[in-house]
Parts: structure tokens; C-alpha cells; sequence
């Protein structure tokens, strides 16, 4: 209990520092596994929205299907998985 | 549960896998075996086998790789993506890719297997008490030679219990030295080395020479990763330095001062301060074994769950006491189906052709037989046969047969009775070999062959049948070639057995030193172990690669029997 409370913070080299944002997080994450983009039954590619790409995100990862960037789902964003995409398009 | 698209799968249910290269951070062995109890979790709810392949395209190729490691989705440094797999298909498809920047373990921290000792390979056990001081770390006390060691029981001092942890100094893998240990120091493109190094190297491997001139010898090997090897910072496989300095103050253990995540860290020279070399330490790790059996899901047709107790959900979680979840079971077996239950094994079975006599006892495991004679395996001078059966070599000699233990690492086993594992053979046997894909174990013995499988035997039956020449007097030595292909040795001669079909392949007899140059042409017995062909004559084997060079030269005795 006598460690002091206010630490020195040092810059260490080579450091991977990962400082995107929240948002760039989950802009990377969605387009990664797949969720920003679907294919129509005609084969055509088209984009969704980020809430509704949001949404599916959720729903495969059994979250509360907001549709928005809330705490539970960036923190399950930045959780170890498995590199195979969720959604093939 | 999900399939892919088309419900890919694949269209045979003998699988076979290969597994390419190794981490650093696990003794090859616990990768092996972890990678086989992965199979075992599909392979115990459907009808499909997993058969390892040591070389050749297999169904499934297994390797470890970093960032970019050669296909369209790079690996993303230190935790993110663990690992990745492709579904059923040629080619990349149905193979799977781990992470090498992850530290992999078996969830619970370093996997240390010990060598060597006398715990006979038994993994250590942390913390362990050693002259009284408690250690969570393989230790170096004690010892004058620098090696690494650990207790494979809680207290040294009361059980004496030890062994040595993986190290440079003890070995290297993968290379070209054959698992010879590192040589300190090394001269490389003229400069000199005292340790390991990723000089030379793009992909972050740490390597040494095993002689002590790279340059002019061109022998290496990879640096297995100590217990206390960092992860990332910029010594990546480094061992912690304790004590060490940092911003003038002394640590002897790992800290989290100075960052603000939190995560624990140390040097890996004496003095951060002035050197500047750091790595995160070792924490509990990513259980290799469950993120395997997750990714060959996906190399079987599986894709991910939306159940998060599924082992096909996408985020990692360790489980300690793992078990398919109703929706995995469900999956997979909408592929391909249940498994079927075996036959129970008893002679009295209608499909056996053994011809039950009075004296066959019931099968049953071999267990040492309480009245077993004395004989010595070390005093045997040249065995009637050796095989590998069930990842073990099988020594045969009149009757008896020994085996080794810990995948030839531990001290051989027996002597055992044929009569009590293979009751309708006789005790003089020419050869045998075990067939990788049907695990049918095939016995020569004169002009006849036996076939088992498990406790069910087919035969005798004379080699004629197989198409050999009636002229044959006895089959010396067998190589299991893949795709079904077994090499059948006899004098001077080599004759290709397909295995499916039962018969000699066209275009055979062929001489044995137009295709095996280097090795005696009158060995007494050949057989086929961990990847390498061992022909053997009196005391000595002669043992070829792959490529077909002799690689070395030893005494039975010493290197298989481990007298």
C-alpha cells in the first residue's frame, strides 16, 4: 500500500502502440469479418449502414442489438478470436 | 451452428493432416499432441479419421507464421487474430494457420516439458520448492552448467524430481542440424554471436549456429523459446534479465511500472535504462489446443456459431474441462453424419478368420506380464524386427517384444508377450509395419502374413497372394510410403505393396541401391520412424531423410533402445 500512487509513464521502443480510436476500431472490424458489405441474390455487392453493420455484429455475438458503438461492443471488438470472416460475401 | 456457402465439406472421411513447422514457445511433442486431441474432438462425435502425414500433400496443412505469412490475410502481431482456416477444398483450402506472435501455450501459462533428468519427460511443476526457496520458473541454482531445470513434483528437495527445460543449450529444432544444440559463440557473416539471434532473418525467428562458423559450415537450428522468453516489446523471445534497472531502481521480478495498460513487463539485459530492451512477460497464453480444434472445424466445413459456448463461436475463451457443445455436434453431423459405433472385439467376433484354439487367451491390453522372463532388450544383439505401432517403436526378438515409451523419448518397456497382443502369431517374426491410413497392423513371418485390426486377425496367409514371388523366402523390412503404398524389402530387392488393393504395384522387383544409395543392401530389417527410413544390419542403422540421404549412422542399442 505504500506504492506511490502517481506512476512514470516511459515511451518503450518498439512498442506496437494501438491508438486508433473507437470508431476506426470498428470500421476495420466490421469491414474485416464481413459485415459492411453484402451480396444481393443477384450477385450484386452493395454497402450498409455502419448501425446496421452494427447490428448484425451484435446479433452474432449475442449482444444487445443497439446498433450503435456502445462500451460492450468495443470491448468485444477488442477481444482475441479467430481470423475467419463472420459473413461471406 | 453455420456451413459455408454450398455446404462445403469434404468427400472422404479419412483425413489426413500435416503439420509443417513448430512454434518456439511449446517442445515439439505438446504441439503434436495437442494438435491430435484437436482431431480427436471431431473425430469422436462423426465417422472421420485423422491420419498425420510426415510429408506429401495432405487434406489439412498445419504451420505457424507471423503478419504476413504468405496468403491474402496477415496476422496481426500480438493478440487480435489468433489463427485462421480455410474451409474443405485443394490446394490452401482446409488448411490452417496459427499465429505465431501469440504465445501459445495450454491455457494455463508455459507448457514446460522436461528432458532428460529423471522424470522422464514429465512437465514441470510450478511452483516447485528447491533448497527450501520457492521457484514459478525453470531455474538454473544449483548447476554450474548454465542448463535450465525444473521439479516435476511441487517439492525438489523431498522427491528429487527433475528434468531439463527446453534451451538452446539443450537443443533446436527445424533447420538442418537434426535438434543439435546451439554452439556459443558463432561466427556469422564475420561477426561473432553469443546468443540467439533474428539476424538474417525477416521473419522474427530466433536461430543459432550448431558449429562455430556459420559461414563456412552452413549448420543451424531454431531457438526454442526458455519458459521466461518475452513476447513482443523488441526482444521477442529474449529471457527476462533479473534483476534488472529501471529508471535507476532494481526489479527482480516482472512489473507493470511505467506503462499505463497495466501490462507486465521486463528487461531482458541488466539495465533498461541504458540498453533499452524489453519484452511483455509471459502470461497464462492462448490454449493451442483449443483455438486447433476450433480452426479444423472450419477445415472440415464448419463456420462460426452465434452460441457463445460453442467451440465455433468466434472470440477465444480457455476452458479448462473442454466438451463439444450440443450446436458443434449438431453441425458436424449435418455433414457427415454420426459416428458409427465399433464392433465389440471379442474372438468369438463372426468376422474373424482366427482360428480360436485352446489356448488363446482373451485379448486384452498388454499389461506387463507378471512372470516375464529376464531378459535384457540391451543384451539383444540384432532384433528379429523393429517397427513404430501406435507412435511407439516395437522391438521383436523370439517371441517377446519390447517398446519405448514418451514417443522414444523415455526408457523402453517389456519384455512382453507376442502370444498375449497377437495371439495367432508365431514368435519368430521377419517384419511388420502398421498401415497409416486403416492402422491395420501387417506381420511377416517366413512366406506368410497376418493382418490385424485391433484384436481382429486375418491370416495366415502366404505372401503369394500379395503378388510377391513364390521363389520369396522371407520379407525383411517394410517403408510406408503414403497414399497407400508400403516398400517391401527382401535381399538385394524392393518390391511397392498397394496397401488398398492388396497387391504388388507394377514395374517391381526393383535393386534397393539404385533408389537407397548409401545404405547396406543387406540389411536385416528397415522400417519407417518419425519420418526417417532406418535400415539396420548387426548393431548399427543407417537413417535416411526424406531425400534420400543418410544422415546418420548409430547404434541401435544406444539411440532407439536408449541403453
Amino acid at each position: 500500500w505504500c506504492h506511490p500512487i502517481k506512476s512514470v509513464f516511459v515511451k518503450f521502443p518498439g512498442d506496437v502502440i494501438k491508438n486508433t480510436t473507437d470508431v476506426e476500431l470498428a470500421e476495420t472490424y466490421l469491414k474485416r469479418f464481413g459485415y459492411m458489405e453484402v451480396q444481393e441474390k443477384s450477385g450484386v455487392r452493395s454497402l450498409v449502414s455502419t448501425s446496421k453493420a452494427l447490428k448484425k455484429l451484435q446479433k452474432q455475438l449475442g449482444l444487445e442489438e443497439t446498433g450503435t458503438l456502445d462500451k460492450a461492443t468495443v470491448s468485444a471488438m477488442k477481444q482475441p478470436r479467430c481470423g475467419v470472416p463472420d459473413v461471406h460475401n | 451452428y453455420q456451413t459455408f456457402p454450398g455446404d462445403l465439406k469434404w468427400d472422404h472421411n479419412d483425413i489426413t493432416y500435416r503439420v509443417l513447422n513448430y512454434s518456439p514457445d511449446m517442445e515439439e511433442s505438446l504441439i503434436d499432441d495437442a494438435f491430435a486431441r484437436a482431431f480427436k474432438v471431431w473425430s469422436d462425435v462423426t465417422p472421420l479419421t485423422f491420419t498425420r502425414l510426415y510429408d506429401g500433400t495432405a487434406d489439412i496443412m498445419i504451420s505457424f507464421g507471423k503478419l504476413d505469412h504468405g496468403d491474402p490475410y496477415p496476422f496481426d502481431g500480438t493478440d487480435g487474430l489468433l489463427a485462421h482456416a480455410y474451409p474443405p477444398g485443394e490446394g490452401i483450402q482446409g488448411d490452417a494457420h496459427f499465429d505465431d506472435d501469440e504465445y501459445w501455450t495450454l491455457g494455463n501459462g508455459p507448457a514446460v516439458k522436461t528432458s532428460y533428468g529423471n522424470a522422464e519427460g514429465a512437465m514441470c511443476h510450478f511452483p516447485f520448492l528447491f533448497e527450501g526457496k520457492s521457484y514459478s520458473t525453470c531455474i538454473t541454482e544449483g548447476r554450474t552448467d548454465g542448463l535450465p531445470w525444473c521439479a516435476t513434483t511441487a517439492d525438489y528437495d523431498k522427491d528429487q524430481k527433475y528434468g531439463f527445460c527446453p534451451s538452446e543449450l539443450l537443443f533446436t529444432f527445424g533447420g538442418n542440424s537434426d535438434g543439435a544444440e546451439c554452439v556459443f559463440p558463432f561466427t556469422f557473416l564475420g561477426k561473432q554471436y553469443d546468443s540467439c539471434t533474428t539476424e538474417g532473418r525477416t521473419d522474427g525467428y530466433r536461430w543459432c549456429a550448431t558449429t562455430a562458423n556459420f559461414d563456412t559450415d552452413k549448420k543451424f537450428g531454431f531457438c526454442p523459446n526458455r519458459d521466461t522468453a518475452v513476447t513482443g516489446g523488441n526482444s521477442e523471445g529474449e529471457p527476462c534479465q533479473f534483476p534488472f534497472i529501471f529508471l535507476g531502481k532494481t526489479y527482480t521480478s516482472c512489473t507493470s511500472e511505467g506503462r499505463s495498460d497495466g501490462k507486465l513487463w521486463c528487461a531482458t539485459t541488466s539495465n533498461f535504462d541504458t540498453d533499452q530492451k524489453w519484452g511483455f512477460c509471459p502470461d497464462k497464453g492462448y490454449s493451442l489446443f483449443l483455438v486447433a480444434a476450433h480452426e479444423f472445424g472450419h477445415a472440415l466445413g464448419l463456420d462460426h456459431s452465434n452460441i457463445q459456448d460453442a467451440l465455433m463461436f468466434p472470440m477465444y475463451k480457455y476452458v479448462a474441462d473442454f466438451s463439444l457443445n450440443e450446436d458443434d455436434i449438431e453441425g458436424i453431423q449435418y455433414l457427415y453424419g454420426p459416428k458409427i459405433p465399433t464392433k465389440p472385439s471379442t474372438t468369438s467376433s463372426p468376422v474373424s478368420t482366427a482360428k480360436p484354439t485352446a489356448q488363446t487367451p482373451k485379448p486384452t491390453a498388454p499389461t506387463v506380464p507378471t512372470t516375464t522372463p529376464s531378459v535384457d532388450a540391451c543384451q539383444v544383439e540384432i532384433f528379429d524386427t523393429i517397427t513404430e505401432i501406435q507412435g511407439e517403436l516395437h522391438f521383436f526378438k523370439d517371441g517377446l517384444y519390447w517398446k519405448t515409451s514418451n514417443g522414444g523419448k523415455g526408457n523402453h518397456k517389456g519384455p512382453f508377450r507376442i502370444s498375449e497382443r497377437w495371439p495367432a502369431l508365431p514368435a519368430k517374426i521377419n517384419t511388420a509395419f502398421e498401415d497409416h491410413l486403416t492402422k491395420k497392423i501387417y506381420f511377416f513371418a517366413d512366406t506368410r502374413f497376418w493382418v490385424y485390426n485391433g484384436q481382429e486377425v486375418q491370416g495366415p496367409r502366404r505372401i503369394e497372394k500379395l503378388g510377391l514371388p513364390s521363389t520369396l523366402q522371407k520379407v525383411e523390412g517394410a517403408l510406408q510410403r503414403g497414399k497407400g503404398k508400403v516398400i517391401l524389402f527382401s535381399g538385394e530387392n524392393f518390391w511397392r505393396l498397394d496397401v488398398k488393393t492388396q497387391r504388388i504395384d507394377k514395374g517391381y522387383p526393383r535393386f534397393t541401391d539404385q533408389k537407397f544409395g548409401g545404405v547396406p543392401v543387406d540389411s536385416h530389417d528397415v522400417f519407417l520412424y518419425k519420418g526417417h527410413f532406418y535400415f539396420c544390419r548387426e548393431i548399427y542403422y543407417w537413417r535416411m531423410n526424406s531425400r534420400m540421404q543418410v544422415n546418420r549412422v548409430g547404434y541401435v542399442k544406444y539411440d532407439l533402445l536408449r541403453c
